[in-house]
């Protein structure tokens, strides 16, 4: 019950022999603290149970949906996208194809990386690129020509140097870029 | 010491560990809209 | 066959949740019927239908091909229960009763299909089901029920939301890994579930944290059952690790939990598991802030936060036993024959294995002197409210006498546990880290244990060392009262023979 039971303990190099350190003298919390999205310096203390993926970070592949509400007020909106006094019904394809074409840019983006692998996807997609937006293979973003300004096309005619919109989905905002485009690297 | 049978038990609990596809929100009425879709493998595949 | 006729209701039933939004109205025709026409209108047939349909899920599960939609037939199974308990008519019986024979079906099934299959059983279309279960419930109660228009059905269903976690937390410790160790991932998985944890945390007046108490309890005692200190199983060491972040998850959340916990959960937690007991002992209320522990001009007597007693959410006192008066009378009237008494019933009749650092086994009873030390604390800090300060800030006290007399007549594994015990009140500032504070620095100068004072100090030395030796977070008591010891002026902690000894020890106390 005295210090010298600590020694096994105290002494690391031959740890393997009496106790598994990572579980007595413990670990270094930070990166585990980080994986858990719990900041202890930052100000801000957010709950991260409500969003808990699992107890593991090998297990903890996607995001979970988390506890959410959608008032009545979000859901029957009469007098929009052309759906008269009824609110607007979403339940076959050809109809929902033309309500896409009413989206703004930004929503069309919101449904293109928000539902990846579904008919939503591929509808925004069809409905940007006839919006002249191209989508970059390479760098995942969607990308249009800045209008004030012409592209100068290169010898080969296989790229073009010019000023472009670019969508970024991070930062969630339009944002100009002189770059040199191969015309490969889009779809 | 645990048990032979039970260590058996654990390992393979441990080899169907859920993980956080299993613990997600159901969704069994998908709208036609969010019917899965053969898009693009350039496209993000994560949310 | 009827199994086959239940079938297809339910196969029925699977194929509509695919093709209408759950809260559609043919849903509740199909309901109605299932109800009008003999499906489910009795508990017999309830139970077959129920037993039916969890028996087609988990069989869709295993025969589906694995990247499709595998839970389909599961989802829809727990979209049933929960639209059943919103919208049949209890008036014979309750809505926690019928929740039950559900449940119990469940378990019939689970338990069958774990004894038949061995290591072959599957966990996941279970986790599933419970998981799905707990999504339906929280879509359903969502901004307290804000769906339900009935004003009766939505104040009923308000009503039996605690008793709907109460029953899933009472299943849920019915598959505790002891019992079901081939579920114990899952398990582990669904206590930490993100629509069961916070909500058990959060239910008012912390009406869910006894069962959260009782299924942290098991995991902990499944841990400390198999932890091995040479060798630990590899699954043993990924519980833990899930163990460790789900308490830290925790203790981000709602520390108050740990705070008010931290008795019971140490009751649990393996003495190996020094890093753990730091991150329980170590948690403070969110709203206060602590001053920094480190600060050379710190003095917890002038601390202003000492002057609160800290908040216990399970009174120890429950855990006197038959020594709760014998302590009582002790601390009003302090006598010998009382302490002798008190002296001799804190110990087991056999040795009990023990994981500890430097032991494998004791002859204590570990609980019962964690319950008598914090209790005498929680009563000192009460007396301290009631008469002054010095009423209990003193060595004549029979606050601190009875520690003493416990540490003088008892082995020196009792003296061990006693200081072990009281430096698990070291928390954050608080009238409990102020007394004891007091209590420990005042045994490790006193003169009065004759030979024994050496060894006393030593084990003093060591609890506090083995704290703070660990990987952060370190408890504020701990800091503060360690710090005080060496800043004794008297002796030097470096000095001391027992340091001296140890030359890993004498290193780290210098630097300290």
């Amino acid at each position: 019950y005295g210090l010298k039971a600590l020694l096994p303990l105290i002494r690391q190099e031959d740890q393997s022999s009496e106790y598994d350190s990572s579980m007595t003298l413990g670990i270094d919390l930070s990166p585990v603290l980080h994986s858990l999205g719990i900041h202890p310096n930052s100000v801000y203390r957010r709950k991260v149970l409500d969003t808990f993926q699992s107890p593991w970070v090998e297990t903890s592949r996607s995001e979970v949906e988390p506890r959410f509400f959608t008032p009545d007020s979000f859901k029957n909106i009469p007098n929009v996208l052309q759906a008269g006094d009824q609110p607007p019904s979403f339940n076959s394809v050809q109809q929902d194809h033309a309500k896409i074409a009413l989206f703004q840019d930004e929503t069309l983006f919101y449904l293109f990386y928000k539902h990846p692998g579904t008919v939503a996807q591929e509808l925004t997609y069809l409905e940007l690129r006839k919006r002249n937006w191209r989508y970059h293979k390479t760098l995942k973003v969607w990308l249009t020509k800045d209008p004030m300004m012409e592209p100068i096309v290169a010898q080969d005619g296989a790229s073009e140097r010019g000023s472009y919109v670019f969508f970024d989905p991070q930062r969630w905002e339009k944002c100009q870029r002189d770059f040199v485009l191969f015309y490969n690297a889009i779809m | 010491d645990m048990p032979v049978s039970m260590a058996s038990q654990l390992e393979s609990s441990l080899l169907n560990c859920p993980d956080s596809l299993d613990a997600d929100t159901p969704h069994l009425f998908q709208t036609p809209l969010s019917l899965p879709h053969p898009t693009s493998i350039f496209f993000p595949n994560e949310t | 066959t009827n199994k086959e006729r239940m079938y297809l209701v339910f196969t029925e039933w699977v194929k509509l949740l695919q093709r209408v939004p759950s809260d559609d109205v043919g849903v509740l025709v199909f309901i109605r019927q299932m109800v009008s026409k003999g499906v489910l209108d009795q508990s017999d047939k309830l139970i077959e239908f129920c037993k039916a349909a969890i028996e087609l899920s988990v069989n869709s599960f295993k025969e589906s091909d694995p990247t499709s939609e595998v839970f389909i037939a599961i989802d829809a199974f727990s979209t049933l229960i929960v639209k059943l308990l919103c919208l049949l008519d209890f008036s014979q019986s309750t809505r926690k009763e019928y929740f039950e024979i559900i449940f119990s079906t469940i378990t019939l099934v689970f338990s069958e299909d774990q004894a038949k299959n061995g290591n072959n059983f599957n966990e996941r279309p279970y986790f599933r089901l419970l998981s799905s279960l707990l999504c339906e419930w929280e879509y359903l109660r969502g901004h307290n029920f804000a769906k339900i228009k009935d004003a009766r059905a939505r104040k009923e269903l308000k009503e039996f939301e605690e008793q709907f976690f109460e029953v899933f937390a009472s299943f849920l410790h019915a598959y505790q890994p002891i019992a079901f160790p081939g579920f114990s991932f899952a398990w582990i998985t669904l206590l930490s579930h993100r629509m069961f944890l916070p909500r058990l945390l959060r239910l008012p007046d912390k009406k869910g944290w006894p069962k959260l108490l009782l299924l942290f309890s098991d995991l902990l005692k499944f841990m400390g059952q198999y932890t091995k200190k040479s060798h630990v199983p590899d699954a043993i060491s990924v519980v833990y690790k899930g163990t460790l972040r789900i308490f830290l998850a925790v203790g981000n959340d709602t520390p108050e939990f740990l705070v008010e916990n931290h008795y019971v959960l140490l009751n649990y937690l393996p003495m190996v598991y020094m890093q753990l007991r730091n991150i329980i002992l170590a948690a403070f209320p969110k709203k206060l802030s602590i001053p920094d522990p480190y600060d050379p001009n710190l003095e917890i007597e002038k601390t202003e936060l000492c002057q609160d007693a800290p908040l216990i959410f399970y009174d120890p006192v429950q855990d006197l036993k038959n020594l709760k008066k014998p302590v009582d009378n002790y601390l009003r009237i302090p006598t010998t024959s009382l302490m002798r008494t008190i002296s001799s019933g804190v110990y087991l009749n056999e040795y009990e294995r023990e994981n500890g650092i430097g032991y494998d086994k004791t002859a204590v009873d570990v609980k019962l002197i964690n319950a008598i030390v914090l209790h005498v604390g929680i009563e000192a800090a009460l007396e301290k409210e009631k008469t002054s300060a010095n009423a209990i800030f003193n060595t004549e006290s029979s606050y601190y006498t009875i520690l003493t007399n416990l540490i003088t007549e008892g082995t020196t594994e009792v003296k061990f546990y006693v200081v072990q015990a009281i430096s698990n009140q070291l928390r954050y500032p608080n009238a409990h880290t102020l007394w004891f504070n007091y209590v420990l620095k005042n045994m490790f100068t006193s003169n009065e244990w004759g030979d024994n004072k050496a060894e006393i100090q030593e084990i003093i030395i060591r609890t506090l060392l083995e704290r703070i030796i660990t990987n952060k977070p370190h408890c504020w008591g701990v800091i503060v009262t360690f710090t005080d010891l060496l800043r004794l002026n008297d002796e030097s902690l470096a000095d001391l023979s027992f340091i001296k000894d140890i030359p890993e020890v004498e290193l780290i106390v210098r630097n300290l």
